[in-house]
């Protein structure tokens, strides 16, 4: 890429390369840097209408990381991580509809593509809040579980994960910390992971979460929930023999 | 009997005439009046150039840098050189034939961050390690 910079005085040797060498020294410098080469048909960010909710999150983490003025990072994993993805939401199940109890919202991620040796060192779940009116301005929990295992005739197995309690009238981000669900993932080698999401007023009713003003996989595409995991890379990649 | 050594090499170096103008095996046949020492030169690595925007979301591209030059006896000023080195460079003199010159290389390097999307359209934040010349030496 340097070409347009001045050559340096001397001329280093050089030789022509054979016909398949570029594109081999293409994928070998990609598996080296961890890039999986083209990515599946996706419009290109510039050209996407709006942009997604996780890639904007992680720019901004990007520009956290590289930021030089010292400001402070804004998220407090950031600085340990060697490798942080985000994940988008496959699956979204709804037991929200109707007057059964209680309501919740069950989201499902692909975790397969965790490089494998890679140590989870936190992960988040962030949905979106818009004010909500029903009720109005009230106190709401929010609780986040893991689960564990279904079952065809009974309740599935949960693992609770975390707990926030917010007005009804809140705006904005969510982030519930799911950090303890990844000793699972590790374990078990369960790549699929289902998160079960409750709302609960005060009072401990039970509260349909899209009430409650979460969004979900319906909503604008900046808005859309995602999974963030931090990890720290146990070795640096070695470069293959070509 | 160290110091009848350096003496007898140092008469071997005198009787060398023009020994390190002489043409080593990395030489690049250009003669003494181009030569430059080993130091850090611009290298911009641009993604765009490479065609790999598809995937990489930030940096479009980033100052890499390169090491090149000669490394010739003595080394005193370079200051990123190993004993080892000084003691190549030497033999090389002696015996250009058969004993390489000392290489110029990287000897710190550092990270930068990368964001890209992956083969499912997740989006991947990456520090890689050891991207950045940091500063060149002769090893």
């Amino acid at each position: 890429g340097g070409g347009h910079l001045p050559r340096p005085p001397h001329v280093f040797p050089q030789r022509r390369l054979g016909v398949g060498e570029p594109r081999d020294m293409q994928r070998e410098i990609q598996e080296m840097l961890g890039l999986p080469g083209r990515p599946r048909s996706r419009a290109p960010l510039a050209a996407a209408q709006q942009p997604a909710s996780a890639p904007l999150f992680m720019l901004d983490l990007y520009h956290a990381m590289t930021d030089d003025s010292g400001g402070g990072s804004p998220q407090p994993h950031l600085n340990s991580a060697d490798l942080i993805m985000s994940f988008v939401n496959i699956v979204e199940r709804d037991r929200s509809l109707g007057y059964q109890e209680p309501h919740w919202k069950e989201f499902h991620f692909d975790l397969t593509q965790i490089p494998a040796g890679e140590a989870v060192t936190a992960a988040e779940f962030r949905i979106y809040k818009e004010p909500s009116i029903h009720p109005l301005n009230t106190t709401l929990h929010i609780s986040m579980f893991e689960v564990v295992q279904e079952h065809a005739n009974r309740e599935s197995d949960l693992f609770f994960l975390d707990l926030q309690t917010l007005r009804s009238a809140d705006e904005g981000w969510l982030v519930l910390d799911i950090t303890a669900a990844s000793d699972q993932w590790l374990l078990t080698q369960n790549k699929d992971l289902g998160l079960r999401l409750y709302v609960e007023t005060e009072d401990g009713h039970s509260m349909d979460p899209g009430l409650a003003g979460l969004l979900g996989q319906q909503a604008p595409r900046s808005r859309q929930p995602f999974m963030v995991g931090f990890f720290r890379a146990s070795r640096s990649p070695v470069r293959a023999p070509r | 009997t160290a110091r009848l050594l350096k003496k007898k090499q140092l008469n071997q170096i005198n009787r060398l005439p023009h020994s390190n103008k002489q043409l080593g095996i990395f030489d690049d046949g250009h003669g003494s009046h181009s030569r430059e020492f080993c130091r850090r030169h611009e290298l911009y690595v641009n993604f765009r150039d490479l065609g790999w925007l598809d995937s990489v979301i930030a940096p479009q591209g980033y100052s890499a840098y390169y090491c090149a030059g000669e490394c010739i006896y003595p080394l005193n000023y370079c200051t990123n050189t190993t004993n080892h080195a000084t003691m190549q460079a030497l033999v090389h003199l002696m015996k250009p034939d058969i004993v390489p010159k000392v290489c110029c290389v990287p000897t710190e390097l550092s990270a930068i961050s990368m964001l890209y999307y992956d083969k499912n359209s997740n989006v991947i934040l990456r520090r890689e390690r050891n991207m950045v010349v940091q500063a060149c030496g002769c090893q």
